[in-house]
């Protein structure tokens, strides 16, 4: 069965998807077969593959009920990497589900099957800038959370209310089983003190919570979007493809049994 | 009576939060009187400006019935700054408020009777990187929307979601007054070729509603909320500190009746 990792922080911009694509698709380099679930209604995993946004494309429908996710699996361009895209009427769907029945559950309902066939072996929800429905039912429905975490001040802030989230679930038995496979520190720029700071701050509070790759802030890594390819397809030999690669090694490292 | 200005953007980290206090702290030494309203979950506003999280103390309970804005407005450390400070309840809020009455106009009801009066000239809210309840409260009780758009490609794709939004609420009646006071690139590096794309396209995109004003990517912005100041108050003679202050006269312009 697939591991289910969650990508999530309620602060803006912090390089959720980046870091869901980019991490995606090393995975589907080293040869894991991936599923990559974009439930952000503003469907940035979905164009940074090269996919356009498609009424009806997306998980909304089933998540009220109509029809399955094994339905909204399409290929991408880039071998062993599927994804669910997302589309612009999930906007609506956080009050839609939240009036539903069992409206925490929904996505870990619709995930159980997929997760337990034999097509994936990681499945990476990317989830949007909040502690909503969605983002609640992302959790739900995951074995691991992954909080990327930008290297400035107002992130800091953040950390522990996504944290506290993570506790909420497991312990109020919405998800027994959802653990923090880890913080990873991103847009790291060398030439100033204020990242040196925050990072050294993040790893006196999570310790070995905090992967040891430190993702740098790079250009090409902002540009590779705007052509529809992660960053190993776009750069291959950037700082930024390097260390998405070490990355995933040391991801695959903390999922081993 | 207050001009009310929402800054929203459902694209996370484009540095709304930046702009809505430093706007506001520009407005205030320029001699208006400003109430900065944090809609915010994360109350970054709120600490950016110096301010504790303390529970009880947002706009949360009187959303929900209990009470009037004008008692939870408080001074800054600034002269002719107010603020509606945020706090973590703030997150359950979307959930009780999309069950209440009048759920989109809750916060108009609330805001009406401080604008007005005659305590202040501008009323800034800073918003979630979200379209949902809170954001809708926003763009219902607002005269004025101001975007601020990153110089990144993601950014650009987002811009026609807000844009929709701004045309439903004013089209279905929930606030027909509500214009578009335009739209602020932040984030600009003029090293990379990415943000130069971005900002013609913008303006091609939406002309003169564009502000010529554009805010460079400079280290002291992200530097100035971990001490709780805005940059005119942190580093006056930075870049940041003069592009806000050239914005807000531009801002000023705009307003003339
Ligand atoms: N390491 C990096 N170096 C440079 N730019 C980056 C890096 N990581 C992400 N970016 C850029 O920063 C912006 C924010 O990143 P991204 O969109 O991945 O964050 P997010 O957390 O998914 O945002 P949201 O909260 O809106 O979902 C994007 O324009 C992205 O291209
Ligand atoms: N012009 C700038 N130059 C450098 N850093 C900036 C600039 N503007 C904002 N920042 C920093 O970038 C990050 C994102 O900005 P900010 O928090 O204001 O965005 P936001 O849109 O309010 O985010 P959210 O979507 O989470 O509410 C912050 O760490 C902030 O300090
Ligand atoms: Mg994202
Ligand atoms: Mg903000």
């Amino acid at each position: 069965p697939a591991k289910i990792i969650a990508v999530a922080n309620q602060k803006g911009g912090v390089g959720k998807t980046t870091t869901t694509i980019n991490l995606s698709a090393c995975l589907a380099q080293l040869g894991r077969r991936v599923l990559l679930v974009d439930l952000d209604p503003q469907a940035n995993a979905t164009s940074g593959l090269g996919l356009e946004k498609t009424v009806g494309a997306s998980a909304y429908r089933p998540l009220l009920g109509e029809g399955t996710l094994a339905d909204k699996i399409c290929p991408t361009a880039f071998e062993r990497l599927h994804i669910v895209p997302s589309e612009v009427d999930m906007c609506g769907a956080e009050i839609e589900i939240a009036r539903a029945e069992n409206h925490l559950r929904r996505l870990a309902a619709l995930l159980e099957p997929v997760a337990a066939g034999d097509q994936f072996d990681v499945i990476m929800i990317d989830c949007p800038p909040s502690l909503g429905i969605l983002t609640l039912n992302a959790f739900a429905a995951s074995d691991y959370l992954l909080i990327p975490l930008q290297c400035e001040y107002y992130a800091l802030e953040g950390i522990s209310m996504s944290h506290k989230v993570l506790s909420q679930v497991r312990d109020n038995g919405v998800n027994p089983r959802l653990q923090l496979l880890g913080v990873v520190m991103t847009m790291f720029d060398g030439r100033t003190r204020l990242a040196a700071q925050v990072v050294e701050e993040v790893r006196q509070h999570f310790g070995d919570l905090v992967f040891d790759t430190v993702i740098p802030r790079a250009i090409r890594l902002a540009e590779a979007p705007s052509f529809g390819k992660p960053i190993i397809h776009y750069d291959k030999y950037s700082p930024g493809a390097a260390a998405y690669e070490v990355l995933a090694g040391e991801l695959l490292q903390r999922l081993k049994p």
